[in-house]
């Protein structure tokens, strides 16, 4: 259920880290990060595991919940990627919390949509 | 105006000024309505503002206002997306017909907004998912919110007696003053002219058409019946069950509820 990615990529980025603000970056963006497999993962010890852990880093380090949050792929040593042009296809790398269908579990009914139409005098 | 709502109840309001369609955690959406003609309480959309609010890591707030004569093809910011977060392309405008038609794709929430200038005067259609329409926010009753709960009563127009009155000869809409609700319409159809006309595009008698009909005698402008041809057009593109693309009149109850078989 990619908890472990999270974590791994967590560890990865707070590995040569120095001030504070760096650490709750890198958490916020974790929990973030935990956060998009929690259909997924529902159930899964390790993310649950995951979710404590990182209350208890939050609180540890001082961390407020709100504040930037950098994905931990872009702090490598290679430059940002550049903004998306207007119009472009989504990316490739948008986590799956941003396509609706994509976020549900595997097993799941797809979903009900439903309609609404507002028009004429 | 005429307003499908969530639950495939149709109906036709008076809701004159700002009203909410829908507002939930993820979106908002409002619109304004002004008399079709002066003295009149048959009213239509002129302005039109969707909030997409901020979302996880997909996108920013975006606004997106439309007025009559003034279809953006961007959102209140210029930007055609929703930032430059990683799903920042899960939100966008897509431009169809330049000051005529847009198309807004929120992908992160499964939803797809068709918004249209028909004439003077703005259509709206939306598909998203139950889960997504219902998902009320915090200590928020969500009373009055057009699409999940349809026009208040005080707000409806009595569809079948306007109906009947116009089909016996009657005149349909009174003059200003004369104590009719829906004031004096610029061109006068008759009820037979009125259904001719509606029925060039729309081949069911159904809602769609009963509205289209409602629309010529209220208002004299043609233009309200390329609104209920589009509206219809919007259903078939955004509605999920082509058994329910068509709604027709229950026997009895205010401003033509639906039934599943015509």
């Amino acid at each position: 259920c990619r908890i472990l990615k999270c974590n791994s990529e967590f560890w990865a980025s707070t590995s040569s880290l120095g001030p504070e603000e760096e650490f709750c970056t890198a958490l916020r963006a974790y929990h973030a990060c935990v956060r998009r497999t929690a259909r997924t993962c529902r159930g899964d010890l390790a993310y649950h595991s995951a979710q404590h852990g990182i209350e208890d880093l939050m609180g540890q380090h001082n961390c407020s919940r709100e504040g930037p949050t950098t994905q931990p792929r872009t702090r490598s040593r290679t430059p940002p990627p550049p903004p998306p042009p207007p119009d472009s296809q989504e990316r490739s790398d948008a986590p799956e919390v941003c396509h609706y269908e994509r976020g549900l579990p595997r097993n799941a009914a797809p979903p009900n949509y439903t309609h609404c139409g507002f028009f004429g005098d | 105006p005429h307003l499908r709502t969530f639950g495939d109840d149709f109906h036709t309001c008076i809701v004159e000024g700002a009203w909410p369609l829908i507002h939930n955690k993820y979106l908002s959406v409002q619109v304004t309505n002004t008399p079709v003609l002066p003295g009149s309480s048959a009213t239509a959309t002129s302005k039109l503002t969707i909030i997409f609010k901020n979302f996880q890591e997909c996108v920013d707030q975006k606004t997106y206002h439309a007025e009559t004569n003034e279809l953006p093809a961007a959102f209140a910011d210029g930007s055609r997306n929703g930032g430059e977060r990683h799903g920042g392309a899960a939100l966008r405008v897509l431009e169809k017909v330049p000051g005529q038609h847009v198309e807004i794709q929120a992908r992160y929430i499964g939803t797809t907004m068709v918004v249209r200038q028909v004439g003077r005067y703005l259509t709206f259609a939306v598909r998203m998912p139950e889960e997504v329409a219902r998902a009320a926010e915090d200590g928020d009753n969500h009373d009055l919110y057009l699409c999940l709960h349809g026009c208040p009563l005080s707000q409806r127009i009595d569809f079948r007696t306007f109906r009947q009155r116009a089909a016996g000869g009657r005149a349909p809409a009174g003059r200003p003053g004369s104590g009719d609700q829906l004031g004096s319409p610029p061109h006068t159809f008759t009820y037979q002219s009125a259904v001719a006309k509606c029925k060039e595009r729309l081949l069911v008698e159904d809602l769609y058409f009963q509205s289209c009909v409602f629309d010529l005698l209220t208002s004299g402008d043609v233009s309200f019946s390329l609104a209920a041809y589009y509206a219809f057009e919007d259903v078939k593109m955004l509605h999920s069950n082509k058994d329910k693309y068509h709604l027709f009149e229950k026997a009895v109850g205010l401003g033509g509820a639906p039934s599943r078989s015509p």
